[in-house]
C-alpha cells in the first residue's frame, strides 16, 4: 500500500510495474538487494526521486507522465548509479 | 561526466578489441566499421590506441547476445535495454555486449550501430553515465551521426580525467582557456598535377561545382576566368570533406551529397534535414558507398556507379530500375576503369576518372574527346 504513493492519478498498474523493473535495473544498487526481500514502498518513491533528479525531471516521487516518458524510451543496460 | 567507483582505469594506452560474435542484421564489415569508428570517438581526445585481433582474447571482447547470455544482465527483446558494457579490468572488464534482438543499422532508422557502440566502449575505458543531456553518456538512445563526429566536451572531460588529453599525453586535465588549435587550412591540390583527379562534380542552379578533399570549385557552365577553390566547411559544414558523389535534379530543385553510406538533400546550399542513408535507394546491402552519380535530365533518371557497375535510379518513382546493376563497359564503350565523378552538360555526360575527363556522347554511344580533369576548373 504505501508504494501506491508512487502511483499517480494518471499512470496504470502496467505503468507502475515497468518503473519498478526500471529502477530496480538502474536505481537498485546490486548488493542492495537479496532475492526473497521485500522493498518497502518509500523506498520506490524514493527510487523514483533519484531517477527524477538523475535525468534533470521535476522531483515529486510520482510516476508523472514526463517520467514514464523517459523509462520507455531505449537505453544503455549499465545502470545509472554506478554498483 | 562521472566515473564508477574506485575510478577503474586500463594501465596501459593500448587496448586490444575483438569482435567475437556479429549480428546477423549488418554485415561484418559494416559492424567491423561502427566499432572502429565507435573506438575512434574515444582515441581522438585521449592518448588511447585500440588493436583489432580476431582471435583469442582482447581487452574488449565484443558480442552480439540473446536475453540471458550469462553476465547477470540479461538482455530484455526489441526496445528497452539496447547494450551494457564492464568498467575496465580482467575478465568481463571492458567486455561490450549489444541486444541480438535490436534492430542494428547504419543509419537513422532503428538503432545506429555506432552510437550506441561509442557509448559503450564509454564504459569499457570507465565512464559511468553522465546526468548532461547533452553527453554521448547520456544512458537514453539518441541517434549520434557517425561522419565527422566530435566527442561533446561532457564526455571529453571524462576521458580526459582518466587518460589525459591525446595533445599532452598527461594526466592533467586540459586547460580550458588554451585556444582550440583551429584546423589547418586546408591544402590546395596543385588541379594542374598530372594525377589531379575530382572526388565529385555536380550541377548546382547554373554552376557547376567540383569536389576535391576538403575543397570545390565552383564556376559558371560557360568557363571566363580561372576559379579559386574554396573551404567545403564553409558551404557546406555537415560535409566537412571528401564527398563521393553528388548530382542535382534541377526540375525539383534539389541536390544531393553521398560520403560513405548516408546522404544529404540540399536546396541550392540550404540542407534539407538530417543526413540518410544510401539504402533509401534501394542499393543492395553490399553497396557501402557510391563513387559517382549524374542525372539525365531529359531521362529523369540517375545512374549511380559503384566500382565497375552501375545502377539506374527512376527519380519519378523514387525507385532503382530493374536489371541493375550493369557492366559500366558494356554499356559506355570507351569507359573503364573507376568512376571519380560524372555530370550531364548540354545533353552529353562527362565521365571524371583519375587524371581523366571523357566526352560520353550517348547517340554515338562513344567517347568523343578527352581531356585533363584539371582543364574544368582552368588549368
Amino acid at each position: 500500500a504505501p508504494a501506491l504513493f508512487a502511483l499517480s492519478q494518471t499512470s496504470s498498474w502496467r505503468d507502475f510495474y515497468t518503473a519498478q523493473e526500471y529502477l530496480d535495473k538502474y536505481y537498485t544498487p546490486q548488493e542492495g538487494h537479496h532475492v526473497g526481500e521485500i522493498t518497502s514502498g518509500d523506498s520506490m518513491t524514493k527510487k523514483v526521486q533519484q531517477m527524477q533528479a538523475f535525468f534533470g525531471l521535476r522531483v515529486t516521487g510520482k510516476l508523472d507522465y514526463s517520467t514514464m516518458d523517459v523509462i520507455k524510451r531505449p537505453r544503455c543496460g549499465v545502470p545509472d548509479i554506478a554498483n | 561526466y562521472r566515473l564508477f567507483p574506485g575510478e577503474p582505469k586500463w594501465k596501459k594506452n593500448t587496448l586490444t578489441y575483438r569482435v567475437k560474435k556479429y549480428t546477423p542484421s549488418l554485415s561484418h564489415a559494416e559492424v567491423d566499421k561502427a566499432v572502429e569508428m565507435g573506438l575512434k570517438a574515444w582515441s581522438a581526445a585521449a592518448p588511447l590506441n585500440f588493436v583489432k585481433t580476431t582471435s583469442g582474447e582482447a581487452d574488449i571482447m565484443i558480442s552480439f547476445e540473446n536475453g540471458d547470455h550469462g553476465d547477470s544482465y540479461p538482455f530484455d527483446g526489441p526496445r528497452g535495454t539496447l547494450a551494457h558494457a564492464f568498467a575496465p579490468g580482467e575478465g568481463l572488464g571492458g567486455d561490450t555486449h549489444f541486444d541480438n534482438a535490436e534492430k542494428w543499422t547504419m543509419g537513422m532508422n532503428g538503432f545506429n550501430l555506432f552510437t550506441v557502440a561509442a557509448h559503450e566502449f564509454g564504459h569499457a575505458l570507465g565512464l559511468a553515465h553522465s546526468a548532461d543531456p547533452s553527453a554521448l553518456m547520456y544512458p537514453t538512445y539518441k541517434y549520434q551521426h557517425p561522419f565527422g563526429f566530435h566527442l561533446p566536451k561532457d564526455d571529453v572531460k571524462g576521458i580526459q580525467a582518466l587518460y589525459g588529453s591525446r595533445l599532452t599525453g598527461s594526466r592533467a586535465p586540459q586547460v580550458p582557456h588554451l585556444p582550440v588549435p583551429k584546423p589547418p587550412a586546408p591544402t590546395i591540390p596543385d588541379h594542374c598535377d598530372s594525377s589531379f583527379s575530382f572526388d565529385a562534380v555536380t550541377m548546382l542552379g547554373k554552376e557547376l561545382l567540383f569536389f576535391k578533399d576538403r575543397l570545390f570549385w565552383r564556376r559558371e557552365t560557360q568557363l571566363k576566368a580561372s576559379v579559386q577553390p574554396l573551404s567545403i566547411r564553409g558551404s557546406f559544414p555537415q560535409l566537412m570533406s571528401n564527398v563521393d558523389a553528388a548530382y542535382e535534379v534541377p526540375n525539383r530543385g534539389v541536390a544531393y551529397f553521398f560520403k560513405g553510406p548516408h546522404y544529404w538533400t540540399t536546396h541550392g546550399f540550404q540542407f534539407l534535414g538530417p543526413p540518410r542513408t544510401i539504402a533509401d535507394f534501394g542499393f543492395p546491402r553490399n553497396v557501402l558507398h557510391i563513387d559517382a552519380a549524374v542525372h539525365l535530365k531529359d531521362e529523369k533518371k540517375t545512374l549511380f556507379f559503384v566500382g565497375d557497375e552501375y545502377y539506374s535510379f527512376d527519380e519519378v518513382k523514387r525507385k532503382m530500375e530493374n536489371d541493375f546493376p550493369k557492366s559500366i563497359e558494356d554499356e559506355f564503350s570507351g569507359i573503364n576503369g573507376r568512376i571519380d565523378a560524372a555530370v550531364e552538360v548540354n545533353g552529353f555526360i562527362y565521365f571524371f576518372s583519375g587524371p581523366k575527363a571523357y566526352k560520353y556522347d550517348r547517340e554515338k554511344e562513344d567517347v568523343v574527346h578527352i581531356v585533363k580533369s584539371g582543364s574544368w576548373v582552368g588549368c
